[in-house]
């Protein structure tokens, strides 16, 4: 056998073409292309001794293990079969050409002279996935086991959504442990969906949006998940957590309600059982920016300030008080106060009380005390007492123009402090009364 | 005090008594001080320099009692830069504050005296309190005792004086009170105490001056460290303090 290189076209001739060919000779042709194409051949001339059966000299053409034909005499000639314009293609990439001559070329007596014969051949590109289509029917093993793509020169498979092509470039896998979302609104369904589901899935969906966006779920119909008439979700089952926090556990044929999950991570694990036939579920997710619940005081002395119609993640508030009045958190003080909006649409400090200044108790006074003259005992902003000092020993030291009682005045201010309003906090003095004996001597007799 | 009666509670309540060379007296001022006469601190003729308790009570007409109420302690002695213990005629000066080293409480028994404040408080014939735990003839006082005495016209003081042949020096600092017709002097242990007139004017009771020095009691008159000439120096040194 003669293997000619492998090319994409080329000759193939009987020996001494075009002159004759010899007798007794047989030989065969190997036509290879390369991997991907397949041979189509044509008889460009041909003229080979003619018989019946073509018993004597022929060309047979075999390929894929089958012959395709064998042919001899000449276009025309009543005896032979010559191949005329046929095109004889290969299903691989191989063809063999097989040419015999017998002893003689003799018709009548008169030695005969044949040419023999012209073949051309051309690589023709292989679809591999044309059987593909008809697998089923014919019951064949497909290319691919789920898409096949052809090209000139070869194919190569891939997967539908959701699987994952093998190393053998042929089989499909379910791929769907670590799905991510990161879209703002999107649709997450089940393998195959609206068609059943595959067996023993353990898919993880994960959605993951921007800080402070919460992300909203809607379930399509059909919803349908193998469940259990007296048992939860025994066989399948879609879980669903926010940040971490399972919100849910669905199966049945009920389609969850709406959810807002608060959250802008959500989870979605989906398990099934070896058997099944439900069609599984699908959702619109979308998402929604954060907002913090209105701040609201808890006493009528804080003052919000700027209060916005409404609060996002990221805002803030400021909190003061009304004059005489100061933040506090439990039982701290507080210089300030201001409020962020979280990601999770919470605040991250509680609201602070604003609670009445307390001045104290009133420093008292050397020789002297004091009078409520507000309520007694109550030393918070506004209250005010009146020092004294003890008469007839002392006299309380004022300046001109001044009465005691407006020195001894002190009123608690809004910065917790006594004050007076001439002296600040300084406080009255009480100075001794000089010669005023209250049992003065005295002299009855005369 | 001599010729006198026994005081009441709270008829002299800035009356002080002290125990420093003896038995003496003393008048508060404010609330702190006690204004009393120099030789009670540095008597005269007396050069040992011995330390000695400058004891001071308050409050009580009872000498017993006054001493159960407590000695105050006396946180610095001030006295009047012309006085001069080793001129033994000479009393100028003869004034001295003891500053207490806590402030007393002042009630119906405890009570400060006023300080003059013009000359008319001097006038002749003016009537003063003068008070005291000194001796009362030859006895000693149990209890607070007081005198009236008029204020002594100073020519009659300055004539009784070298009508006596005394070298004893009448300065202007001084005032002198008493009748030798009477029998009514302060004697030792009232030295330090006040000469107490009462202004009328303002209703209160104002130290004229301080029981300073005389010749023998009650056979004459008595001298007194004029206060008035002595306001100054006694707001000075309470204000530095």
């Amino acid at each position: 056998s003669i293997r000619i290189p492998q090319e994409l076209f080329g000759e193939v001739t009987s020996p001494l073409y075009p002159k004759p060919y010899p007798n007794n000779f047989e030989t065969t042709t190997v036509i290879t292309v390369p991997t991907g194409y397949r041979v189509k051949l044509v008889f460009w001339h041909f003229d080979l001794e003619p018989s019946e059966g073509c018993f004597y000299d022929y060309v047979k053409i075999s390929a894929d293990k089958k012959t395709l034909g064998r042919f001899c005499g000449q276009l025309g000639s009543p005896l032979g079969n010559p191949p005329g314009k046929k095109e004889f293609m290969s299903q691989g990439n191989k063809m063999l050409l097989t040419f015999h001559t017998d002893f003689s070329n003799e018709e009548n007596g008169t030695i005969m002279f044949y040419k023999g014969f012209l073949a051309y051949y051309q690589a023709v590109d292989l679809d591999e996935c044309a059987s593909q289509l008809n697998s089923v029917e014919e019951n064949i093993q497909p290319k691919c086991q789920h898409l096949c793509h052809n090209y000139v020169g070869g194919y190569f498979c891939s997967c539908r959504i959701g699987y994952e092509l093998q190393k053998n470039g042929h089989s499909c896998q379910v791929k769907c442990s670590n799905e991510l979302y990161t879209e703002p609104s999107g649709y997450v369904s089940s393998l195959e969906y609206p068609q059943p589901y595959p067996p023993d899935l353990r898919c993880n969906y994960s959605i993951r949006v921007e800080r402070g966006h919460t992300i909203h779920l809607k379930f399509l119909e059909p919803f349908e998940i193998d469940d259990h008439q007296q048992v939860h979700c025994p066989y399948d089952q879609l879980q669903i957590y926010a940040s971490g926090r399972n919100i849910g556990e669905f199966c049945g044929k009920q389609r969850p309600a709406a959810l807002d999950t608060r959250s802008n991570a959500v989870d979605l694990l989906f398990f099934t059982d070896d058997s099944g036939d439900s069609r599984g579920w699908k959702l619109h997710y979308t998402t929604e920016i954060i907002k913090c619940p209105q701040p609201k005081t808890l006493d009528e002395f804080t003052i919000i300030q700027d209060l916005q119609p409404q609060y996002q993640f990221r805002d803030y508030f400021i909190v003061t008080c009304k004059q005489g009045y100061q933040l506090v958190e439990g039982n701290q003080v507080l210089l300030s106060f201001t409020a962020v909006c979280q990601d999770d649409g919470t605040w991250h400090r509680a609201m602070p009380r604003c609670k009445i200044k307390d001045c104290g108790q009133p420093r008292s006074l050397l020789n002297g005390a004091f009078n409520y003259t507000t309520t007694n005992g109550v030393n918070t902003y506004q209250a005010r007492i009146q020092y004294y000092c003890r008469e007839p020993y002392y006299k309380m030291k004022t300046r001109d123009g001044s009465s005691e009682s407006e020195r001894g005045m002190y009123t608690c201010t809004a910065q917790g402090i006594w004050k007076n309003e001439q002296e600040g906090e300084k406080i009255p003095r009480c100075l001794p009364v000089c010669g005023k004996p209250v049992h003065p001597v005295e002299e009855k007799q005369r | 005090i001599i010729g006198g009666q026994q005081a009441k509670m709270g008829n002299f309540p800035w009356q002080a008594f002290t125990s420093i060379h003896g038995r003496g007296g003393g008048a508060l001022l404010g609330d702190r001080w006690i204004l009393t006469a120099a030789h009670t601190l540095k008597p005269k003729e007396h050069n040992t320099q011995t330390n000695v308790s400058n004891d001071v009570f308050l409050g009580h007409v009872s000498v017993e009692e006054i001493m159960k109420l407590g000695n105050h302690p006396v946180r610095q002695v001030h006295i009047h830069p012309d006085y001069r213990q080793g001129e033994s005629h000479n009393f100028e000066g003869d004034i001295a504050l003891l500053e207490l080293e806590n402030s007393v409480t002042l009630g119906p028994n405890l009570l400060p005296i006023c300080l003059p404040d013009n000359d008319t408080f001097y006038d002749s014939g003016l009537m003063g309190y003068v008070s005291g735990f000194g001796i009362m003839e030859e006895r000693i006082a149990n209890d607070l005792r007081f005198v009236r005495l008029p204020v002594a016209k100073r020519e009659e003081c300055e004539r009784w004086l070298r009508k006596k042949n005394r070298k004893d020096v009448f300065s202007q600092s001084m005032f002198c009170a008493g009748d030798p017709t009477l029998k009514q002097d302060a004697c030792q242990g009232d030295s330090g105490g006040v000469f107490a007139v009462r202004d009328r004017n303002n209703d209160r009771w104002v130290a004229t001056g301080i029981v300073s020095w005389g010749i023998g009691c009650s056979r004459g008159y008595g001298f007194y460290t004029k206060l008035l000439n002595y306001v100054d120096w006694i707001k000075k040194e309470m204000e530095e303090e």
